[in-house]
């Protein structure tokens, strides 16, 4: 599934 | 997963302890912010919402959960707690959080990715990331006597935002497509904004003196 930019940050 | 992002959230990590540790081993949070603990609770309160829709990673979902458990029990102890609370110098941290909050939540409606809720939420806490850090910064230098945990804990957080920035780095030459503009502008403010504690710090080092800013 594509993540918005980023949001597999913390 | 890249080295530098791991360093990051392994220093993000400690820095975290680190305080917890003072607070609850020598029942004591002289020198802290209660207003930057604070504010850091609603980052992460407002960033992690997508723990209810969204799942990347066992690794993803546990940080999550000890970044907010331990942001808003930081803000009990101080709050809460009846010997560390006496140690809080209310006087001396004075920074009013809607001075930081609102100008990011306006940002946040004005410049994002989508204009839904939890994007809106996400960018800003991103924003408000950023200067959270202030409060802590001004106690610091009207304290000017800094114990070696805060200081440590100061320096964690710095350490892991330049982490971050080189997890960038590397992101952006080995993904395709990573171009993220609301968090490169915002991290890099925040990294910008430990860069005359970084100096102090690193200067008492070398010279084996305790860390103290100038008025």
């Amino acid at each position: 599934k594509e993540l918005p930019q980023g949001h597999d940050e913390l | 997963m890249n080295i530098f992002r791991l360093a990051g959230d392994m220093t993000h990590l400690a820095s975290v302890l680190v305080l917890l540790l003072k607070i609850h081993t020598i029942k004591s949070c002289a020198g802290i912010s209660l207003k930057t603990q604070e504010l850091y609770a609603l980052v992460f309160a407002t960033r992690y919402l997508d723990l209810f829709t969204d799942y990347i990673s066992l690794y993803n979902t546990l940080m999550k959960l000890i970044f907010l458990v331990s942001s808003f029990s930081i803000v009990w102890y101080i709050r809460h707690h009846k010997i560390v609370r006496r140690s809080y110098d209310k006087d001396q941290d004075t920074f009013r959080h809607y001075f930081l909050v609102l100008p990011c939540f306006l940002l946040a409606l004005v410049i994002n990715e989508k204009f839904t809720v939890k994007e809106i939420m996400w960018t800003f806490s991103l924003y408000l990331e950023a200067v959270a850090i202030l409060p802590q910064l001004v106690l610091l230098q009207r304290t000017r006597n800094i114990d070696n945990l805060t200081g440590q804990y100061v320096f964690l957080l710095g350490a892991y935002r330049s982490l971050y920035i080189l997890n960038w780095i590397y992101r952006y030459f080995t993904e395709p497509h990573y171009v993220h503009w609301i968090t490169w502008i915002s991290g890099l403010v925040q990294t910008l904004l430990y860069a005359d504690f970084f100096y102090y710090y690193f200067q008492s080092w070398k010279n084996n003196v305790k860390l103290e800013l100038p008025a």
